[in-house]
């Protein structure tokens, strides 16, 4: 079992988008994969068609100490298992702080599960605190989705010290598997710039696959379908084709 | 002395980018405007030119205990005052919440300047933990950057949830301004939608002005310029001369 961590602090990079598309699209491949969802506003969850309020037991639980497998349910139309953000997450941030072990439990959560899985995606909040500390603790990797775009840029150093710091104390095999492009229009200039950039600083970690701005991807979540189910013939599902491939060339 | 905060806990719905234009609109329309940044990523302080590494005093210092004043510095090419967000902002969340009367430190801290501005734009983390909750306490009212996307549309209810909370204990006076939808295309059908469940729910709250999406908005922070001084003939400067215009006729 490999887990990625899919963070980036600044907000609306692509990162639930991605982790839904990939993971559906691996799932098709046929590997068995997990989306956890830690993020209190529960994207990767109402995006897999499940409502919050009507969750018993969901991430907030298991971050409480009951058993993963409890909370774990299949999504048929993207053919991935997932742990749900429950509705009470949001105030986890403050409470898990003032416990003694809050940066490893969901480390200790996911374990008993690596039986069952090939992949975990874990859908990361907006932000470098508790829960995503506790997200790249837990993971093997970090998969970094960005914009092309100027403060997208500028909090990459942010992750990249976080990412170094969790390394020294908490996490020794933590590493950047990648950044994946996102929302890219390649016909404007700051794209290119901004592109060319990320190439320069991080060689072979960009991924070639780029997820360009097709509104079919904005549009599937409300209709709780992956990308390769609601518009099997856009541009948006051909990049998660390509980025499926290219995933399971690097990691497989 | 009017203070907004500029909030929505869905990531990169245009906070920072109206936070920053529209108050360069209104100082150019001869109103004395102070920006706060709460956000540890600090956009709003890079946009405006400030180096968060260079910085002697700033939001967290001032969160801490330093008097405001001597945290703020005037930003040229926006006319606006700016009380920056330091680097070591990103561990005040945890720092804070530990103290007992975390909840209400930014509001005290902004009191004193109460005679030296006419409005006060606080631009918010994508979060609705202790940074974004100091701000609701501060503030007046709540200005809601919102994208015409699913995602967006799903997370309007936490923020009314929270919003409520805080005016039940902290902040009687707290209200919504309004919505402001942000980096529109109103060529596709999803954002066309949205936009009129908007109006079905909030009404008049609705902005009647929208930011299009328009690729020299965020081309403009990288110069350190607002957008009516980088591309004054732009659709995006329209759009903000029309928010500012808008501003003025619902809360002068
Ligand atoms: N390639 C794309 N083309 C068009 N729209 C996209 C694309 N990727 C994401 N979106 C839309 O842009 C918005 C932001 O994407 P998304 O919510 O996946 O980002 P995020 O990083 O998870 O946001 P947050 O920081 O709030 O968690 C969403 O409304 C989504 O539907
Ligand atoms: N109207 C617009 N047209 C084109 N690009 C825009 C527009 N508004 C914002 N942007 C760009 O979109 C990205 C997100 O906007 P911005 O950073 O202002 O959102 P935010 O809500 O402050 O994000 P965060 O949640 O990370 O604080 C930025 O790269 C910005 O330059
Ligand atoms: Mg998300
Ligand atoms: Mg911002």
């Amino acid at each position: 079992m490999k887990t990625f961590a899919i963070l980036n602090q600044k907000g609306g990079t692509g990162k639930t988008t991605i982790t839904m598309n990939l993971a559906a699209q691996l799932a098709a491949l046929g590997q068995r994969v997990l989306v956890a969802d830690v993020d209190p506003q529960g994207n990767s969850t109402s995006g897999s068609g499940v409502e919050k309020q009507f969750l018993v037991c969901g991430m907030y639980e298991v971050l409480s100490g009951v058993p993963a497998k409890e909370a774990v349910a299949y999504c048929l139309p993207y053919r991935y298992h997932l742990l749900a953000a429950s509705r009470n997450l949001a105030g986890a941030e403050i409470e898990l702080s003032q416990e003694e072990d809050w940066r490893t439990r969901l480390r200790d959560a996911l374990l008993p599960l690596a039986d069952d899985f090939d992949y975990i995606f874990i859908d990361c909040p907006p932000s470098l605190g508790v829960l995503s500390v506790n997200a790249l603790i837990a993971a093997d990797q970090v998969l970094i989705p960005m914009q092309c775009e100027y403060f997208s840029l500028e909090g990459l150093s942010d992750i990249a010290d976080t990412i170094r710091r969790l390394r020294d104390g908490w996490n020794p095999q933590l590493s950047v598997a990648g950044i994946i492009r996102s929302m890219l229009d390649s016909r404007n200039l700051l794209a290119r710039d901004v592109s060319r950039e990320l190439e320069l600083h991080f060689g072979d970690k960009l991924f070639r696959t780029a997820i360009v701005r097709n509104v079919r991807l904005a549009e599937a979540p409300s209709h709780h379908l992956p990308i390769m189910s609601y518009a099997p013939h856009s541009n948006g599902a051909a990049c998660f084709r390509e980025l499926g491939n290219e995933f399971m060339e690097r990691f497989a």
